[in-house]
């Protein structure tokens, strides 16, 4: 379901140049849930962004469902973002001025569905993140950790067949932590394709496998685990 | 150097207030690193925006250095913010326009302190942080562990008295992690009373006592370890 291909990126250039990645190969089929660790400024969300086609590579490719990115159009990319793709963002990116339940509902809105329909959809996807009574809240008046979940709840609503986190319980404490890969997990099992980004080794142990990154390169990946 | 006395914080009313604190005490001597863990939504950063005269309390009151926070002018309690207290937030809140070593250096410049002075104090904060080379780099040019370093730094640049740190290490591995605790630690021992909220056992263990937060109450507290 996602695969990239010696994917590298370089931002900047001449004496500021940095290598953010280099030479990436990944392969995560549907039903798999990977997990990528590596030290702060290793290439992790430069990794997530380019598979979730929110950031162009420098050179290699990327395919999502075997469609490569590079061949299809903005309009496209934006569509395969809405229907296929759920990103949990590092820093949650949620809309000030939408509640909680508008937020987790947006993507199905923007993709034509009923706004009822939506918001029954964010609903239910906030209760499974323990939020049911914090729906109609704005994200100012949510404590990291909820505004988190939130996030994640804004990637798992609807019928994604790509799910991408990044470090969705950097802001939870143990138990909210497990519900979160225990979700992920659940939704890989339905036939979604995982990546989670997290520094927990802890939380990492949920995935079929890990890699490894450092200085942008897969320097190691465990075999999925025995039985 | 800061104390908590039976406080309590209400956000809106009637039907949806939300009980945050209640009756929270807490007292940290100078010299002291105070972890502060708690479920999501127990109250950890309303307690830590109390301390740091970012909000007031509903009832109960505040004491900085001896000081009675609702006592004081918002003109004393702003001058106290800058030179007395170091906080880290927990969705970093670094200023888009600035380098990374502008913002480190801000606090000390709006002090009054020189420009050149205050940006040579940002750099060296930056080095204890690893950052020497992204010091003039802007938020969005780093990864999300860069910036939550950058936020640390700031709150540890100059000469403050109180540290107040909201789950400093939640974007970082556990080398990085680790490298902020031992950082804080240094600090309390120099005379600085400090307290961090923590999802983080392991980091917690760095700290001097733990409390423990949950739906807005003290629940728990170890007591300091032996020898
Ligand atoms: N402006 C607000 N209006 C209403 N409720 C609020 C507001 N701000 C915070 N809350 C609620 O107050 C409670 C405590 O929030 P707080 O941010 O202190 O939790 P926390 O322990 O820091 O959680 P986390 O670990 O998720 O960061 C939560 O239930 C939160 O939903
Ligand atoms: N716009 C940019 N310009 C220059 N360098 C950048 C830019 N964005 C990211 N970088 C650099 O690229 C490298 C990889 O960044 P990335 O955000 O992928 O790291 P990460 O592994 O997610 O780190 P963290 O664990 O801290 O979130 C870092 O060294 C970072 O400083
Ligand atoms: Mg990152
Ligand atoms: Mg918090």
């Amino acid at each position: 379901a996602l695969e990239l291909r010696s994917v590298s990126k370089v931002y900047g250039d001449g004496p500021t140049e940095v290598q953010a990645l280099r030479e990436v190969n990944l392969s995560v089929e549907a039903g798999a849930l990977v997990a990528v660790m590596g030290p702060s400024g290793s290439g992790k969300s430069t990794l997530l962004t380019i598979a979730g086609s929110l950031e162009d590579a420098t050179t290699g490719e990327v395919l999502v469902g075997g469609l490569t990115l590079s061949g299809m159009s903005r309009n496209d990319r934006a569509r395969l973002r809405r229907r296929a793709i759920g990103y949990v963002f590092q820093d949650f990116n949620l809309l000030a001025g939408l509640t909680a339940v508008e937020n987790v509902a947006l993507p199905l809105e923007l993709d034509g569905v009923a706004a009822r329909t939506a918001q029954a959809a964010g609903m239910e996807a906030l209760e499974q993140l323990g939020l049911s009574d914090q729906g109609s809240r704005f994200p100012d008046q949510l404590s990291g950790g909820e505004r988190q979940r939130v996030a994640i709840a804004r990637a798992v609503v609807g019928d994604r067949r790509l799910l991408l986190a990044d470090e969705p319980s950097g802001a939870l404490d143990s138990v909210n932590g497990e519900a979160v890969m225990r979700l992920m997990r659940a939704a890989c099992r339905r036939g979604v394709a995982g990546v989670v980004v997290t520094h927990d080794a802890q939380l990492a142990s949920w995935a079929d496998r890990v890699v490894f990154l450092r200085d942008g390169r897969v320097v190691d990946q465990t075999a999925p685990p025995l039985g």
